[in-house]
């Protein structure tokens, strides 16, 4: 005995289409879609469907709301994630948010290999008004991330540390990333206290094994999702926060330092369906 | 191919390598699912699905089973979409050739004309690279820096001048200079971004460039065909550089976008090293796509 499927045929197949060019993913599409039919069923009208099914996200994305103004003066912040994501500015738009709460910000231009990186960063310390750590070009990353802890320790600062991008399956990068943490650690016992990982929106279905690999390396305990002011959905969130559990910290939208939004599930919702 | 097949071979025998329909429906819809999640868009999945299915219902004179001609069918018609061998730059063969690399934010452009660079230089060309992104903070630092590192001239961008001021500039003094090949990096933007995409459309019509090179991250998910469709509807890109391909991912966006706009893949990026560019490979995202 087959019970009777929640939805026709091509109301099922609107409602996949619009997860998938959201970059869910099928199998997050189709779990999401059976928890609709089990809350709606025998509803058929498609722009009720979609508004429940825009509540459900919201509502299920709504146990996964990171803190963005969590971390305090003393504690380290350490930005992770690949090539391009929006690593600098992210910690460009934190250092401006938390300076702007008055929170005192030392940040770390740990990213010593990509041609003027530190220079990037020390541009985006002079617009915000923060303290730029660095070394030379082709230094030890984990020796500025080190150098920077010690800066703000001294002046009771959140220390906030960009590092290179890196691709998740690169196993010497990866490492490279472990002993940056592990020398953080031994700055400050139970540094970092927060690892944010900064994802692109407008990627696929890569950015699950991205987290994966950058979780089970470093501890994640925040995600970024930046770029959502594109094209791109960032559906992945969804089969992300579902296996790792990982919350979603902040939105970047844009270019400049106020281009930050703390993670709001509706809005978020509201742009995938 | 072989690794293609064995892929799916797994998705066949769980399906018990019968051929009526419902197994044969259940197969489609494994590839079809298989292929959404590799990050390849629903129209052209379809469209692959739908030829795929064509060639099946005509007879088959070796007496194939139908998954074995569907497998072989789909890796046929994914060599055709990423196409043969990488297609040549266009360059004049005499004169200076202007190339304009354009693209959303991060996916690789100032990492890729360095390594256009050197890959032009290799082939005994006299380059000249000039920094159009007067936005992003250290930008023309970090071209200029590719630059000193490759041994090969920067122009001296001013951040407080319009990129198309500075780009005709540049063009004027590389012709005067008999440079053969002048490589325009420009800012990343938003392709629903108008006026950026405006301004890209002014620059392609004061540089006439022989070859615009779009860029994109070969990690894209399902907006990668939306997006370089409004590349194409600004500056009708002639190639594209793939880039961050050492990451390893499915390709499906590649294999969309190519389907969906014909423009070639000349270039593929597999690494952060000027040395990390290698012409084009199909067969590298074929595999990995029915993985
Ligand atoms: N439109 C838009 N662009 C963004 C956003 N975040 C970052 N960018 C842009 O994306 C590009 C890359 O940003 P970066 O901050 O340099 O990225 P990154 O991760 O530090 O890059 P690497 O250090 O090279 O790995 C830049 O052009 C940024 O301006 C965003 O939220 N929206
Ligand atoms: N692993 C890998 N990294 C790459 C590749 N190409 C570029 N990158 C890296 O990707 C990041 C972004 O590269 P950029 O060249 O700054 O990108 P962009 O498109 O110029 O960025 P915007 O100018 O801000 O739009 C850098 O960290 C590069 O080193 C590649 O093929 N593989
Ligand atoms: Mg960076
Ligand atoms: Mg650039």
């Amino acid at each position: 005995f087959r019970r009777k499927p929640a939805f026709d045929d091509e109301t099922r197949e609107q409602l996949r289409e619009t997860l998938i060019g959201a970059d869910f993913g099928t199998t997050a599409a189709d779990a999401v879609i059976e928890a609709l039919g089990r809350k709606a069923r025998g509803v058929n009208d498609l722009d009720a469907l979609l508004a429940a099914l825009r509540e459900a996200l919201a509502e299920r994305l709504a146990a996964f709301v990171g803190d963005v103004d969590a971390p305090q003066p003393g504690e380290v912040v350490l930005i992770v994630g690949i090539n391009g994501s929006g690593k600098t500015t992210s910690v460009a738009r934190l250092a401006h948010r938390w300076k702007e709460q008055g929170k005192p910000v030392v940040i770390g231009a740990a990213d010593t290999f990509r041609a003027a990186a530190a220079e990037q960063l020390e541009v985006w310390g002079e617009r915000v008004g923060v303290r730029v750590v660095r070394q030379k070009a082709g230094a030890d990353p984990a020796a500025v991330a080190f150098d920077t802890v010690q800066a703000a320790q001294a002046a009771n600062a959140i220390a906030l540390i960009d590092t290179a991008g890196r691709i998740h399956g690169d196993q010497g990068l990866m490492e490279e990333l472990k002993k940056i943490r592990r020398v953080i650690g031994k700055a400050v016992e139970g540094a970092p206290q927060h690892v944010w990982l900064t994802l692109d929106a407008s990627q696929g279905q890569t950015a699950i094994e991205q987290a994966r690999r950058f979780h089970e390396a470093v501890g994640v305990t925040g995600l970024i999702v930046n770029k959502l002011d594109g094209e791109g959905m960032a559906g992945f969130v969804y089969p992300i926060t579902e296996e790792l559990g990982i919350p979603i910290i902040a939105i970047g939208v844009g270019e400049g330092m106020e281009d930050l939004e703390p993670f709001a599930p509706e809005r978020f919702a509201a742009q995938i369906v | 191919f072989e690794r293609l097949t064995e892929g799916l071979t797994g998705a066949l025998s769980a399906l018990g390598g019968r051929a009526d329909d419902s197994t044969r429906h259940a197969f489609i819809e494994t590839i079809r699912d298989r292929l959404l999640d590799a990050d390849a868009h629903p129209d052209v999945v379809g469209d692959l699905i739908e030829r795929l299915e064509n060639r099946l219902s005509r007879p088959d004179d070796e007496g194939r089973p139908a998954s074995e001609r569907f497998l072989t069918g789909l890796e046929e018609e994914i060599a055709r979409i990423l196409g043969g061998q990488a297609e040549p730059l266009r360059l004049r063969s005499s004169g200076t050739s202007a190339v304009m690399v354009v693209g959303l934010q991060g996916t690789g452009k100032t990492t890729s004309v360095g390594k256009l660079a050197q890959h032009l230089r290799t082939q005994k060309k006299n380059v000249m690279l000039v920094p159009l992104d007067v936005k992003r903070p250290a930008a023309i630092e970090q071209l200029q820096i590719l630059g000193r590192d490759l041994d090969i001239p920067v122009w001296d961008t001013d951040a407080r001048q319009k990129p198309v001021k500075v780009a005709r500039a540049a063009l004027k003094a590389a012709e005067k200079q008999k440079v053969d090949v002048v490589i325009f990096d420009t800012a990343g933007r938003l392709a629903i971004d108008q006026e950026l995409m405006r301004e890209l459309t002014q620059l392609r019509d004061k540089l006439r460039p022989q070859e615009i090179l779009y860029v994109m991250d070969a990690m894209a998910g399902q907006t990668a065909v939306q997006t370089a469709e409004r590349f194409v509807e600004a500056v009708r890109p002639s190639g594209m550089i793939l880039t961050k391909v050492d990451a390893d991912p499915r390709g499906g966006a590649v294999l969309s976008v190519r389907a969906r706009t014909g423009i070639p893949v000349k270039f593929m990026g597999v690494g952060e090293k000027a040395s990390d560019f290698e012409p084009f490979d199909p067969t590298r995202i074929a595999r990995r796509l029915l993985d």
